[in-house]
């Protein structure tokens, strides 16, 4: 709760007064202003040298609401290739979105116009990307522009909400991401900004949208102003956080900035709860520039609360987070962002441990549970892989199904948390299943993930289907993404365990602060250490140890595994990468990459880890195979293409790419022919080509690629001269004359355009154009005359009718 | 791409070689360079202006030889996304 006295901040903007969701304006009740942003612009953090971008369909840079913040570099039009976000202006204002997307994030404050953002003197920028034709590539370019200039990126649109959609990022879009949080804000990680979907009425599952779905997005959903879930509302379990927007008509609504400088209070759905996040992390990101985009989750985890949030799935991890399927971990407070960057040490590095079902396929049975699982030490033998402490966790399924939208797919953590991935859709009747769909929790955060997860798999037929086609679970991994070491103990006194904010209400602050009391799992400081006096574990020399695990032991029988930092443990034979070194009795680590080694110099490895390959002589782990190699799965070793190959896949003789002299046929390489022969493939020998290519790919007269020399291109074939209704041309590109067609109906012409000199049957010459032999009705003075105004004559279908007639008619 | 796929007349080329090669590449298939793809190495827009800018099949002609170009890593021809605002 926020104080209603509105003396300390005000702002003349004329819109100041609607923006509940910053301010309250009732003075008699004490209100729910709960993202606390007023509290943190006290703090004196507005956004300043804070750089945000709104991926979209553009915004107008000259509302006087967003001019004095605009950023140019942080602007680009994809659709139009150059540098002007302005949208594409129309009668229906189709093109409102982005403008009325960067209000919420920096509309000016204090400039007599419309609104304030929530990080008002941040700069905000715009790429237009959604006013065209959206592909893999256009995505792929939106989402990398500028990495190390642009801080956030806040996108609102995704694949259709429809409730029968599965889609999500091309290859490029996810290498954009990827290499976004990797090399973005010079090595500390782009942030991205997601709007969490809009088809709630449809069913539909925000599991199902590859973007919000994905790890590198903070995915963001939307409540009204009393807490209540919106109509639009999806559900599912990689939602982060939520903040305000539109509900029911009786409910306020957002007010932001609109189109031809005006301002706007209109249904925002889902759209503008991801600006608004996006001002946060602005704030945030002003309070301490050098938190990473996984700082920037695990600040909204730990600081976002359930506070009024109504939704009956509310429950608390096993970490002691508090999370529900609809508001993820509850509303952003601006505050408590600011305040807990201020001091934040970065998280320990990510690591990430992928553990796959060694079961076969398995059938999915209607309206029985299919319960797989999988027991994980979260990769405890790859010190470089380990994850102790759970950030988001993947699921990728492999399933045929006849009917995708009668699933439902729950996974349970170790912990007992269940999230549910998946609900039913019912309006999702395709039968492609999910081929390796990745599915994705934010539920575990903060546990631990040794131990079993098992994966729940519902079929409830919600119409008529053939009871003989069962659904096939056929493959399923775990991704586990997290840290080996607490992402907060070791920096413990930046990261209390209770949040100390300096609230100034006591009682809710009190409450506020129990909810995220974290599970006490260190030994209290100051307590004495006993002698020890039990057994020793069988790993343990001479039976000298402090306790009873291999872990304890002062000297080992065998080999001692670790260091001193991460702590050594005795073993009878060392773990995969690692190798023996019998005489230091140590298991020392192979080369990197590497699996199975006798030793640490080159060629002493044998095996290289999962998704790596076994390369030459010295033995190098690569992730691919160079050129003339081919990555060979069952040994995981590269090994030579065939001599005549310069790529291959698979096999030696599956070539890709040939070497020099030679050309690829199918998928071998055959010697090049000279010009105007081909390579015969049964005869194996160079044949000529028809006498009237210079080069081709077969015998035929229809099998040329380049023409001979006296001879044209006339579609596929080579001719002497042109056939009737076509005339010689130049090719724009290729070095040899085209037959090109002449226009409709004329069977003999110069060139291009109105140049016949011969029509067919049925029609007439009349100036160059071959024109119909008939005449079009109403062909009187004052139709002509309209004909002659509106240059109709000049449209192909009143040329071939009223052009002649009026024409005749004078 | 499903079936149901809108292909356009522009492609994502992944070249080694830097971009004097990607633009040598394009010049020979007739393309038009468009320059690199957002932050990623290697990896170049092209854009065939003769190629029908919608259609619900790949289409074929001499572009298509750039597929076995032996200087070409990886090639897409780029199909429409249905994208909807929030």
């Amino acid at each position: 709760y926020t104080s209603n006295d509105l003396n300390f901040i005000h702002f003349n903007d004329p819109k100041w007064s609607s923006m509940w969701y910053i301010h309250c304006g009732d003075k008699n009740n004490r209100c729910r202003s709960e993202m606390n942003i007023l509290a943190a612009w006290q703090r004196g953090y507005t956004g300043k040298n804070v750089v945000v971008t709104i991926l979209d369909d553009g915004i107008e840079k000259n509302h006087p609401d967003l001019s004095q913040n605009f950023d140019q570099l942080a602007s680009y039009d994809v659709n139009g290739n150059d540098h002007d976000p302005t949208p594409r202006y129309d009668s229906s204002n189709e093109n409102k979105h982005g403008t009325r997307c960067a209000g919420e994030v920096a509309a000016v404050a204090n400039n007599s116009h419309c609104i304030v953002g929530i990080a008002f003197n941040a700069r905000i920028g715009g790429i237009r990307m959604l006013d065209g034709d959206v592909t893999d590539v256009v995505e792929a370019k939106s989402l990398g522009i500028r990495p190390d200039y642009i801080d956030i990126y806040s996108a609102s649109w995704g694949p259709e909400d429809d409730g029968k959609t599965v889609d999500g990022p091309g290859p490029l879009a996810k290498q954009a991401f990827e290499m976004g949080i990797k090399k973005g804000r010079k090595g500390l990680g782009s942030i991205f900004v997601w709007a969490s979907g809009n088809g709630g009425r449809q069913g539909d599952h925000c599991s199902c949208d590859g973007y919000t779905n994905s790890i590198y997005t903070i995915s963001v959903s939307s409540t009204t102003e009393s807490g209540a879930k919106p109509w639009y509302l999806e559900v599912c379990s990689s939602t982060l956080a939520t903040s305000y927007s539109s509900g029911e008509f009786y409910d306020r609504k957002i007010v932001t900035t609109d189109l031809r400088q005006r301002c706007t209070d209109g249904h925002t759905g889902t759209s503008v709860s991801a600006p608004m996040v996006a001002g946060v992390i602005a704030l945030a990101l002003e309070a301490n520039p050098l938190i990473t985009w996984r700082d920037v989750q695990h600040l909204l985890v730990k600081t976002s609360r359930p506070a009024h949030l109504k939704a009956s799935d509310w429950k608390t991890n096993a970490a002691g987070h508090r999370v529900s399927h609809l508001y993820g971990f509850g509303l952003v407070d601006a505050e408590a962002m600011v305040v807990e960057a201020k001091k934040w040490r970065n998280v320990p590095p990510q690591h990430i441990c992928t553990e796959t079902s060694t079961y076969r396929t398995r059938y999915i049975r209607a309206d029985q549970q299919l319960n797989a699982t999988i027991t994980t030490s979260g990769c405890a033998d790859h010190p470089g892989q380990q994850v102790v402490y759970l950030e988001h966790v993947v699921v990728r399924v492999l399933i045929s199904h006849s009917r995708r939208g009668d699933l439902q797919i729950n996974l349970v953590s170790p912990a007992g948390t269940r999230s549910q991935l998946l609900a039913k859709r019912l309006f999702d009747n395709s039968n492609e299943g999910f081929r390796n769909w990745e599915f994705m929790t934010v539920h575990c955060w903060g546990e631990k993930v040794e131990g079993q997860w098992t994966l729940e798999v519902l079929d409830s037929p919600s119409q008529m289907r053939n009871p003989e086609v069962l659904g096939k679970l056929k493959e399923w991994s775990l991704i586990f993404h997290g840290t080996s070491e607490h992402p907060y103990h070791s920096h413990s006194s930046q990261h209390s365990r209770s949040r100390m904010l300096e609230i100034p209400s006591p009682g809710p602050s009190l409450e506020r602060k129990a909810l995220v009391l974290l599970p006490e799992e260190d030994e209290e400081e100051g307590e004495e250490e006993e002698e020890y006096s039990g057994p020793c574990h069988t790993e343990c020399r001479d039976r000298s140890c402090d306790g009873p695990a291999a872990d304890h032991c002062l000297n080992c029988i065998h080999f001692s595994l670790g260091n001193l930092k991460t702590g050594r443990t005795c073993v009878s034979h060392c773990p995969r990468g690692y190798f023996e070194d019998t005489e230091a009795r140590r298991c020392r680590r192979c080369a990197k990459g590497c699996e199975r080694c006798v030793g640490q110099g080159p060629g002493a490895c044998r095996s290289c880890r999962r998704g790596l390959y076994l390369y030459g002589a010295d033995g190098t782990c690569m992730e691919s195979c160079p050129v003339g190699y081919y990555a060979e799965e069952i040994q995981r070793r590269c090994l030579k293409c065939h001599e005549n190959c310069m790529r291959c896949l698979r096999d030696a003789d599956r070539c890709t790419a040939c070497s020099k002299g030679y050309s690829l046929a199918g998928m071998t390489c055959v010697p090049e022919c000279a010009d105007g022969t081909f390579f015969h493939l049964e005869e194996m020998k160079c044949s000529p080509c028809h006498h009237s290519c210079f080069t081709c790919t077969g015998p035929g007269k229809e099998e040329c690629i380049h023409c001979a020399q006296d001879f044209l291109q006339q579609d596929w074939a080579c001719v002497p001269v042109c056939s009737e209704g076509y005339y010689p041309g130049e090719a724009a590109s290729l070095a040899q004359r085209m037959c090109r067609r002449c226009e409709e109906n004329c069977l003999s012409c110069q060139g291009p355009g109105v140049t016949c000199s011969r029509c067919r049957d049925g029609y007439s010459l009349v100036g160059g154009s071959c024109i119909i032999n008939a005449t079009c009705n109403n062909a009187d003075e004052v139709f002509c005359e309209m004909v002659k105004s509106n240059r109709l004559c000049e449209k192909k279908l009143f040329r071939q009718f009223c052009c002649k007639t009026c024409l005749i008619a004078g | 791409p499903s079936s149901r796929s809108l292909y356009t007349n522009h492609w994502a080329v992944r070249v080694r070689g830097g971009p004097q090669e990607a633009e040598r590449l394009a010049l020979k298939y007739g393309f038009n360079n468009l320059g690199q793809i957002g932050s990623l190495e290697d990896h170049y827009h092209f854009h065939h202006s003769k190629v029908v800018r919608r259609s619900t099949f790949s289409t074929r002609g001499p572009h298509s030889f750039i597929h076995m170009d032996p200087k070409v890593d990886w090639i897409q021809q780029q199909v429409v996304k249905s994208r909807v605002k929030r």
